[in-house]
């Protein structure tokens, strides 16, 4: 038996806004050791997202025995809009489980609301990531990273990287023209995620479509800041941290034709 | 211009 509580339904309600445009089926591992591990590849083969909600994001956690739990997105969005917020938000299935009961529990109020999610069997290929060695690192405010992706969106179809010891720049051309951001490394004492990191172990520059970093920066309200990593014509990795696991996303670059 | 690769020419599929 699976039963797993979230002191708030926020965050579970915003891990699923965060993926469910890219990926509409998928299977949540679930295991005591592990407590959630998702991995689940889009449509087109060009954006993975590997999610590890630990149990320790809980604050009660039990899985008797390995589950796999096939969740259409797309349902579980419409259930967990059910709940508010800040209501403890309880998911609990069975050993082979058809259904996924979802428990919202408003805290002030008397009021329990239960949903049941009809489960699916998923064929899923799964990849293997091992542990990359990256060229580059970058950790960056998370709505920044995002103003950038939406607002070069707007230019191009593709997103440039460009990376040095001094410099994070995005360059966009489009048909209307082009334009491109340079942000520089600094530390900011008193609010440390305002600060732009960058380590460098040698230059990048490499090229994404802007469609997919838009559906990655849905992922912004899930954490104050983002790490990307990129290794010359290889994915690059952008994760968000959550409180306890985080949510990766690995993206195929784009190559001059 | 560009050209969209896949992930499976980087990751082996299981």
């Amino acid at each position: 038996m699976l039963e797993g509580k979230f002191e708030e339904a926020s965050l579970l309600k915003k891990v699923i806004e965060s993926i469910k445009d890219s990926v509409k089926l998928c299977n949540f591992n679930c295991s005591q050791s592990k407590g959630i591990t998702v991995q689940a590849i889009d449509d087109s083969r060009v954006l993975l997202i590997a999610l590890k909600i630990d149990s320790g994001s809980f604050q009660e956690f039990r899985c008797d025995r390995d589950l796999v739990l096939g969740l259409d997105l797309e349902s579980l969005s419409k259930i967990l809009k059910q709940g508010n917020n800040e209501d403890y938000l309880t998911i609990i299935a069975e050993d082979s489980p058809d259904s996924l009961l979802v428990v919202f529990e408003d805290k002030k109020k008397d009021r329990i609301s239960e949903f049941s999610l009809k489960l699916m069997d998923i064929d899923s290929d799964v990849l293997t990531i091992d542990d990359m060695e990256h060229d580059c690192s970058i950790t960056m405010p998370a709505y920044e990273f995002a103003k950038i992706a939406r607002d070069m969106k707007t230019l191009s179809e593709s997103l440039q990287i460009i990376i040095t010891k001094d410099s994070v720049k995005f360059n966009a051309e489009g048909q209307i023209g082009s334009g491109s951001i340079i942000l520089k490394p600094h530390t900011d004492m008193e609010k440390p995620d305002e600060s732009i990191k960058i380590e460098l172990n040698q230059p990048v520059v490499l090229t994404f479509g802007a469609k997919y970093l838009n559906d990655i920066v849905k992922a912004t309200a899930l954490s104050s800041t983002v790490t990307i990593k990129l290794t010359d014509k290889a994915p690059a990795l952008f994760e968000y941290r959550l409180p306890s696991g985080y949510l990766r996303y690995y993206l195929a670059p784009k190559f001059d034709d | 211009k560009y050209k969209q690769s896949s992930l499976l020419a980087f990751f082996n599929a299981k």
